[in-house]
């Protein structure tokens, strides 16, 4: 565990409880992407497989419990509790290409050849551009509420911080998962314009506004 | 060695 490891995981946590605020306090999960919440799901449940059969390291255990858990109640308020202010119109990004194409890569891309390492493989890539239905969503209102944006922007720094860490843990053990760091460069990328306009904007207590 | 790494990231 290393600094910057550490505060990617609490950056983790903190966009969940952002956003878990976000939905309670406006009574509302306007904004808020189903398709991507969904993928999500889909990343947590094939990246922690390995709850299946351990080992249990007792900090992973309960941040993989949490994530599973969370990412779940989340599509539950967003398909029940607040389903009319669900932008469901807008919200249509084609999600298929994203789980294909990342299936695709982790059959080219994995450790070995087996069930859990190609589905380990896959969540990587899918979490690369699970957030897109999100910034699409986003691109089509073409504004969004504030703490709509400090929710992206904390699960976006999450990856962006692991890539330091994985630096850390190259040079400091010699260790390296090239996969997750090709993948968390990606995701990375795929957050910049979001990055600049919530630094250009946002940080200087504008509101979240895409250029028409 | 060709052991399996433990996965220990999130």
């Amino acid at each position: 565990m290393n600094i910057f490891r550490l505060l990617g995981d609490l950056s983790h946590l903190a966009s969940i409880f952002i956003l878990l605020h976000k939905i309670r306090t406006t009574k509302s999960c306007a904004g808020i992407s189903f398709r991507s919440q969904a993928l999500y799901v889909l990343v947590y449940l094939t990246r922690y497989l390995d709850l299946l059969w351990g080992p249990w390291l007792l900090y992973n255990t309960v941040m993989k419990l949490f994530f599973i858990g969370s990412s779940v109640y989340v599509l539950y308020l967003m398909k029940f509790d607040y389903k009319p202010s669900h932008d469901m119109g807008l919200d249509n990004f084609k999600v298929e290409y994203l789980i294909g194409g990342s299936f695709v890569m982790a059959l080219l891309f994995n450790l070995a050849f087996t069930f859990d390492e190609v589905m380990w493989s896959f969540s990587l890539w899918l979490e690369s551009v699970a957030i897109l239905p999100q910034l699409f969503l986003l691109q089509r209102t073409g504004e969004a509420e504030t703490i709509t944006t400090h929710y992206i922007f904390a699960l976006g720094a999450y990856r962006a911080l692991y890539i330091p860490n994985w630096l850390y843990r190259w040079v400091m053990e010699g260790r390296v998962e090239f996969i997750a760091v090709f993948a968390g460069i990606i995701q990375t990328i795929v957050y910049a314009d979001f990055f600049y306009v919530y630094f250009t904007k946002v940080i200087q207590g504008q509101k979240f506004e895409l250029p028409a | 060695n060709g052991e399996k790494k433990i996965k220990d990231e999130l």
